[in-house]
């Protein structure tokens, strides 16, 4: 830091002549008068340097405590993108709630079904992932995506990057097949229902016979919604019916203009479920092992 | 005796000039490390 000064140079000199107690034959020439002239003019030029010097404290100064404010701010903030990421582990930590109340296990789904909240989804989700979109029409604010395959609707929300809500699916033969499927409307095309599924099916595509039924479509796919595209070998292939089973009431916007013909009876649903349930336990061979010999215990005993 | 508390006077401006010198250079150390932090 150079500011040019040198305060000590002349001073030093005038010092110097008088402290030494004797003073040189020159000395004695120079009147008193032009020696205080000198001291004057010193204390002038020092003074006017202190002042400088004071006036650059000053500003500089000001400019460290505008650099501390700034300082402060973006630290403020970053404490506000970590209370952001907290609230993400939270989204996260609602999401394996879902997944734990509709009886998923750990094991299968121990990945977040949210890829926004999610910054590792490599990581977190092992499930094969594939994406297809679907015209609606958009006035049409139910989110049913016909792809041949029944699911059970477990949640609904709204999500920062998009107005509409996401409709949280899993396939209707849950927990033993892991299927799931997120929909939403396109945000740039809200004519467009994107639907995200997790996971391949290890069943059969047709529907039970008694669901066929119940199907106000049979056969046939909802001539409102045609695909578009498909992204990967998703589920696209719309020819048998689907029924979607409201579990949860839905919280988004505008479901209460939902089309009536997708709606079924409660009975209904519980017909379904009750078929459901046997269709499973019939399919896993040890029940019906133990089912054949309870009934031939009790033939035995009866005889 | 005018010029003794010329010098006097000279001493003292001249050592509160040294201490501000210093004051500033120690806040430009300030100024620099907060600056570098920010960047």
């Amino acid at each position: 830091l150079d500011l040019n000064i040198n305060p000590s140079h002349n001073t030093i000199k005038v010092l110097k002549r008088e402290s030494s107690g004797k003073l040189a034959d020159s000395d004695v020439k120079v009147p008193v008068k032009q020696e205080t002239g000198a001291l004057l003019e010193e204390l002038n030029r020092i003074s006017a340097e202190n002042k400088k010097l004071t006036e650059m404290l000053t500003v500089l100064c000001e400019r460290y405590s505008s650099l501390q404010n700034q300082y402060m701010e973006l630290v403020s903030r970053n404490s506000g993108s970590d209370a952001t990421a907290a609230t993400s582990k939270k989204r996260k930590a609602e999401c394996e709630d879902y997944a734990t109340m509709i009886g998923f296990s750990g094991k299968a789904e121990s990945s977040c079904s949210d890829e926004d909240s999610c910054k590792k989804p490599k990581d977190c989700i092992k499930a094969k992932i594939s994406r297809a979109y679907v015209r609606t029409n958009p006035s049409d604010n139910s989110l049913i995506v016909r792809d041949g395959y029944q699911w059970r609707k477990y949640g609904q929300k709204v999500t920062r990057d998009n107005p509409s809500p996401r409709a949280y699916f899993k396939c209707s033969f849950a927990p033993s097949c892991p299927v799931k499927k997120k929909v939403q409307r396109s945000a740039e095309d809200p004519s467009i229902l994107v639907a995200t599924y997790e996971g391949e099916h290890n069943h059969e595509q047709h529907s039970p016979p008694a669901l066929s039924s119940l199907s106000p479509n049979n056969g046939t796919s909802n001539p409102r919604s045609a695909p578009v595209s498909s992204s990967s070998s998703a589920p696209a292939k719309s020819s048998p019916p689907t029924v979607t089973l409201e579990l949860m009431k839905p919280t988004g916007l505008g479901n209460d203009t939902q089309n009536p013909t997708q709606q079924v009876d409660e009975p209904a649903i519980q017909q379904i479920l009750v078929q459901q349930m046997a269709a499973s336990l019939t399919r896993d061979p040890n029940f019906t092992a133990a089912l054949a010999s309870a009934i031939s215990g009790k033939v035995l005993d009866h005889k | 005796e005018e010029s003794g508390a010329l010098v006097e006077e000279l001493n003292r401006v001249n050592e509160e000039n040294k201490k501000l010198t210093e004051m500033l250079a120690a806040m430009c150390e300030s100024y620099n490390a907060l600056q570098s932090q920010l960047t």
